[in-house]
């Protein structure tokens, strides 16, 4: 069982890198379970045909966490995805992080947590305790980062390069960094100031995701990209990630740059 | 004592504004404090001339908070306004809420936490106990969202609003919404837009901010706009900003928007 988990600032394109590898793993035939750990609960909402499914968070909320069945929690999706969202805590009062655990604590009494690939869509604007949840228990032993050539997703990456290197002298953890995957805000010269901070961190760039308008078209059709336009460029782009990642097994622990340096390097391009 | 928060997504410009807005309400004459409440801590950077000052999370965390005096955490910055930076958790290790809790604690303890205005600048994309804080315990009494035209930006804003509801029912909160700020992002419509938006919330605009480049050659110079640049018309913006909040007394309990309600107001402007 492959374990990933993509990372990144809100609003970078976690969701839409995420399900579209999801529906790329799920065409050569594996079995993928897809989790969203982000509070806005709407990572499998293209897998789902544009369905929210009821969160993890709001069924235990309600209920308690005893009697939830693996049928209210787990929705199956394109070509047969298991997604789950984890949901977040209600504004103000709870803890994420808890959310997150008491997520993925269910999952495994309910025996849900299997697969040839599970793959976590995590938001990481804040690397706290609670975000860093699936990289912590071993649920999550690959992580990507997803950014853009923006400083402020720079800045949320290399946060969780710092958690990553944090929890690695852990002995019960095992997450490593495998990639860094650049999703275009179209700044010029964005792809090779990834390329030279994933080079910088000790990693690589293990893809660039042009900005393309079918993204946004495949979402008006509730879509994956894959499922909505499967001829198009960008499909292949997913396809070569999908394949890039399934097959990886270069994992590295990550040296983050100081602010400073990072503020520099960005200043070079 | 007028106690405020400025609220927002990371990178839309919250300790841009606060720090400006500080600057103006000091050359009224009045005694400030800043607290910087992100991890990020460089809420008060421009105040102390482009210094990164020692965080309250940092020392405490090597010394326990028995041993800290206020000149280790308080210091003075542009035209006598006293700074601090709360600091964020070990990135994968903390949580954000209890190192910000702690902060205050710390301040009160040492009866540091007075003046005409107290400002927290408060990172806004996880709304979650800890970020909440400011909020909760009568720290903040008007909290004022700083967004811009871009969907994730409101969608931050609108959680803020969700905590803000949450939080009201609570017999010991005092805060409520004092009005919704727009720093541009150079979107056409946004000021319409968030205009909009800040009416079906129950509030107001009670600032356009342009998106100006004099901003940057005065960060550049490690200086506020009011300070490097005090004739300018940007600096005339945050001088309109400050008396306009500093007047204020028009807090509502905001009416936050449904997530499907959000991105259709989005896509009419
Ligand atoms: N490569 C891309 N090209 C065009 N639009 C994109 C691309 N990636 C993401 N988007 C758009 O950006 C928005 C935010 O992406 P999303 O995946 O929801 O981000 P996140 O999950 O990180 O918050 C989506 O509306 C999506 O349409
Ligand atoms: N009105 C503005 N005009 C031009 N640049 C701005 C403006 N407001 C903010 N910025 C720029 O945006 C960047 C992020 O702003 P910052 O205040 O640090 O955001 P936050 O505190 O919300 O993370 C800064 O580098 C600043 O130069
Ligand atoms: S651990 Fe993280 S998510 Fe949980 S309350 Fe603290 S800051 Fe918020
Ligand atoms: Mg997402
Ligand atoms: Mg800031």
């Amino acid at each position: 069982m492959k374990q990933i988990a993509l990372y990144g600032k809100g609003g970078i394109g976690k969701s839409t890198t995420s399900a579209n590898l999801s529906a790329a793993l799920s065409d050569r035939g594996l079995n993928i379970m897809q989790i969203g750990c982000d509070p806005k609960h709407d990572s499998t909402r293209m897998l789902m045909h544009g369905k929210w499914i009821p969160t993890v968070l709001d069924l235990v909320r309600e209920r308690g966490d005893k009697a939830i069945s693996v049928d209210e929690v787990v929705f199956t999706g394109y070509n047969g995805i298991r997604c789950v969202e984890a949901g977040g805590p209600e504004p103000g009062v709870g803890c994420a992080g808890r959310g997150i655990i008491a997520t993925f604590q269910l999952l495994e009494r309910l025996d849900a947590l299997y697969g040839d690939v599970v793959l976590y869509d995590v938001l990481g604007d804040v690397v706290c305790g609670g975000f860093a949840m699936p990289m912590r228990e071993s649920y999550a032993r690959e992580v990507y980062l997803v950014t853009s050539g923006e400083l402020m997703s720079l800045y949320a990456a290399n946060n969780i390069c710092k958690a990553i290197q944090r929890l690695s002298r852990r002995s019960r953890c095992t997450c490593a960094l495998g990639g860094v995957i650049c999703n275009s805000a179209n700044i010029s010269g964005e792809k090779e100031l990834v390329g030279a901070y994933a080079r910088r961190i000790g990693s690589r760039l293990i893809s660039y995701i042009p900005r393309d308008n079918i993204v946004r078209v495949a979402e008006v059709n509730k879509q994956t990209v894959i499922e909505y336009a499967p001829d198009s460029p960008q499909a292949d782009v997913y396809r070569h990630l999908a394949e890039d990642i399934f097959e990886n097994d270069t994992m590295t622990i990550p040296i983050p740059m100081e602010t400073d340096e990072l503020e520099n390097l960005a200043l070079e391009y």
